[in-house]
């Protein structure tokens, strides 16, 4: 009904792709001469197993032939493409050579039939064969994207059964002012189609003649394809259009005339359906392998799949410790080995364990990043210092609880320090002592204690100075008086007592003095 | 094998070119 369906579904098959079956050869040509209401046609069927590989959509002329509105024959097209079979594809304007409806030609998107519903032919990425009705969206979609389609007209033959009148019905027929598409459709003429089989492989049909003349109309070609096994096939650009090259030479009769009309002469047409040697999808390989005979060979031990795109460390996948790439696993900080399972031994870290631990006092390592976790009672980048009084635990992050803030055990935090034997602890223990919140305590016990006993130690002392005092000023006196005493010739009496003959202390002692100062 | 350009003559034209047709 020639409407342009933009966005949604529209009615399609998809064929997914099947692994290369036995009895699928790469590719096959037959040529026939088979008679149609007693008519004799002359054609081609050409089958390619792996279309993904195999087949191609090329512009006229080659790369940018639509965009440049290009016309070439299809020998001229082929001849850079390599195709070992090639066939006339979509319509083009014949006045303008536009390429009419959706051209993708190797993922490139080359045009678009914005939407206008005409039969449809294309490759996904993933190598689904779709044949039907597409909308724009679907055209555009950039989920498994076409890799290859064209635009005929008539789907000849959907999921095994002719399908053109339904055709008809969707792809404007009432646009007939002369009933020119009935006729299309019912003339004979040289007719071209692509499809493919049960067996996924790729079929392109072609059958020599000249319309109203020679050849056979849709319906005949639609019966032909069914009795090869084809399930899914459209209609494509037939009459003077029709051209079969093999390997790079024409093949078929065009029914165009030469300027000598004596000949018949190829036409210059607009995309070709191409059939080639199976390729290597990407061509390249990603890079990562070489293309032989349609065939990645990757390089490295590492690189996997038919696009050598997938990286494979094997059934360990570097044991979730590392990142497999082409030279193998690199494994993540910590760890080591071909497959990344052994853990850095506790004296070294990092990447390949290359880096030597400084953790001391059985520390423990990090193996990524060589951190160390301190044990109770020592802290530092590389757990040499110990505790500061009033911490304890492992990096000494936890303040002793002990009462009047004590130190406690830098270990265990225990505030009962004798458990500690070391050095330390009683170096720690006599600190503790001296530690002003401690002393307080003592000096107010202290002072409730001695107050009186400071007293009285105060005022003994104070006596026994001031004894101290009085004596020395006593002696420093008589000293003097003594020496005043013997310089100015006086004497002093003293009476007798009766001792029984003994002197008494005193005057022992005035005797010694006597006797000094006799003496002096 | 000299070939020159074919004459389009066989035209099999599914619609009528001479009038672009309106979407509908």
């Amino acid at each position: 009904d020639c409407a342009r369906v933009r966005v949604g579904g529209r009615e399609h098959e998809s064929w997914q792709p099947s692994p290369a079956t036995p009895g699928a050869r790469g590719l096959s040509v037959r040529t026939f001469v088979s008679h149609f209401a007693g008519r004799a046609v002359t054609g081609h069927l050409t089958r390619a197993a792996e279309p993904l590989r195999s087949f191609s959509v090329l512009e006229p002329g080659g790369p940018g032939g639509c965009a440049s509105r290009r016309r070439a024959t299809v020998e001229e097209t082929v001849r850079e493409a390599g195709c070992s079979v090639a066939q006339n594809g979509g319509f083009f304007r014949m006045d303008t050579g536009e390429c009419l409806g959706n051209v993708v030609s190797a993922g490139r998107r080359v045009s678009s039939a914005g939407g206008l519903q005409n039969a449809q032919f294309g490759i996904r990425r993933d190598g689904t064969l779709v044949t039907g009705y597409l909308s724009e969206e679907e055209v555009l979609s950039t989920e498994n994207p076409f890799v290859e389609l064209l635009s005929g007209v008539v789907w000849l033959i959907r999921n095994g059964s002719i399908y053109i009148n339904e055709s008809q019905a969707a792809e404007c027929e009432e646009t007939q002012e002369t009933g020119s598409f009935s006729k299309f459709v019912n003339v004979i003429s040289a007719r071209t189609a692509v499809g493919h089989d049960r067996k996924g492989q790729l079929v392109l049909f072609h059958a020599d003649g000249q319309t109203e003349q020679r050849g056979i109309n849709l319906w005949e070609m639609a019966e032909f394809l069914l009795k090869q096994d084809v399930v899914n096939a459209i209609n494509l650009d037939g009459g003077g259009s029709a051209t079969f090259v093999l390997n790079g030479t024409l093949a078929s009769y065009p029914s165009d005339h030469c300027q000598d009309n004596m000949w018949r002469c190829p036409r210059s047409v607009s995309t070709v359906v191409c059939v080639h040697k199976p390729r290597c999808q990407p061509p390249d390989c990603s890079g990562h392998g070489t293309c032989v005979e349609g065939r990645c060979q990757c390089t490295g031990h590492f690189w996997w799949g038919a696009a050598c795109d997938k990286l494979d460390c094997g059934p360990s996948n570097c044991s979730q410790h590392g990142l497999c790439t082409e030279t193998g696993c690199r494994c993540e900080a910590g760890w080591t080995g071909s497959n990344c399972s052994e853990a850095c031994s506790n004296g070294s870290f990092g990447e390949d364990c290359a880096r030597k631990c400084q953790c001391q006092n059985g520390a423990t390592c990090d193996p990524a990043q060589g951190t160390c976790t301190c044990p109770p009672g020592f802290t530092g980048d590389s757990c040499v210092q110990e505790c500061p009084l009033g911490w304890y635990g492992p990096g000494c992050q936890k303040p002793c609880e002990c009462e009047h803030q004590c130190p406690c055990n830098p270990q265990t935090g225990n505030c009962n320090l004798t458990q500690t034997p070391t050095l330390n602890s009683i170096l720690s223990q006599v600190k503790q002592c001296l530690q002003p919140s401690e002393v307080t305590l003592q000096t107010r016990e202290f002072s409730l204690l001695t107050g009186t006993a400071w007293l009285a130690l105060t005022l003994v002392l104070v006596f026994l100075l001031l004894t101290s005092m009085g004596v020395n000023v006593s002696l420093l006196l008589g000293a003097r008086a003594e020496r005043s005493r013997h310089l100015d010739g006086s004497y002093v009496y003293h009476p007798l007592q009766e001792m029984n003959g003994e002197l008494s202390a005193t005057e022992k002692e005035q005797q010694g003095d006597a006797c000094s100062s006799f003496k002096d | 094998f000299s070939r020159g350009a074919s004459l389009d003559d066989d035209l099999l034209l599914p619609y009528p070119s001479l009038r672009a047709r309106s979407a509908r």
